[in-house]
């Protein structure tokens, strides 16, 4: 008589509880009443079930948005989590939304419930997708902007993950300065 | 310690068949 093996009937806990948002820009409806709670997951395997069930960001609308946060942290900067916080960001060029945007998503979130970043990944909030006209906006939230090794580390990282080249830098930029600025850029606090 | 995943075994189960 076999002994079941544990492999073939657990699913692989997460690290963290994690919630993905949408966002569908309805100007008839506040900010508020346009994020929608998705589904939240703690294993590999019910990650995946909701990645294949949902549309890929290319596929969505302009001014529609993804979040992905740990389970208790909203994706808006009000939230005590993220308030004194940042992100780095990546605006991607029109071009990128048929060559890249799916891919870079899909790492992003690899790297966020797979921990990939080590100890700086207690760090990390979450992470946003933009769909704009522009150009597509991606951006990993951490949680306090004068983390200066966590943020470096995970900035590195990150960069090495979707496979940026060196001399194409990236920046990072609390919310507090984004929430603030008046023109139409804010100061990088950090790059990589 | 830390339940960490690399991207390689994390792609492995995108199209396993459910678990029963």
């Amino acid at each position: 008589s076999a002994v079941a093996n544990p492999e073939q009937y657990i699913k692989h806990p997460l690290q963290n509880r994690w919630a993905l948002w949408y966002f569908k820009n309805d100007k008839s409806k506040s900010w508020t009443e346009n994020l929608r709670l998705i589904a939240k997951f703690d294993t590999v395997e019910d990650f995946w079930a909701l990645y294949n069930h949902i549309q890929q960001p290319s596929k969505l609308g302009y001014g529609c948005d993804y979040c992905l946060f740990k389970d208790g942290i909203k994706p808006m900067w009000e939230d005590d989590r993220n308030k004194l916080g940042g992100r780095w960001l990546m605006t991607l060029n029109k071009q990128q939304r048929h060559n890249d945007l799916d891919r870079y998503w899909m790492e992003t979130l690899l790297c966020l419930i797979g921990e990939s970043f080590d100890e700086a990944s207690d760090d990390v909030c979450g992470a946003v997708v933009n769909v704009r006209p522009k150009g597509d906006k991606l951006a990993i939230w951490t949680g306090n902007c004068q983390n200066r090794d966590a943020i470096m580390t995970i900035g590195q990282q990150y960069k090495e993950r979707l496979n940026i080249p060196s001399k194409a830098l990236i920046g990072y930029q609390s919310h507090d300065d984004t929430s603030s600025k008046s023109g139409s850029t804010t100061k990088n606090m950090y790059t990589v | 310690g830390k339940k960490q995943y690399n991207r390689d075994f994390l792609l492995s189960f995108q199209f396993m068949p459910a678990c029963v």
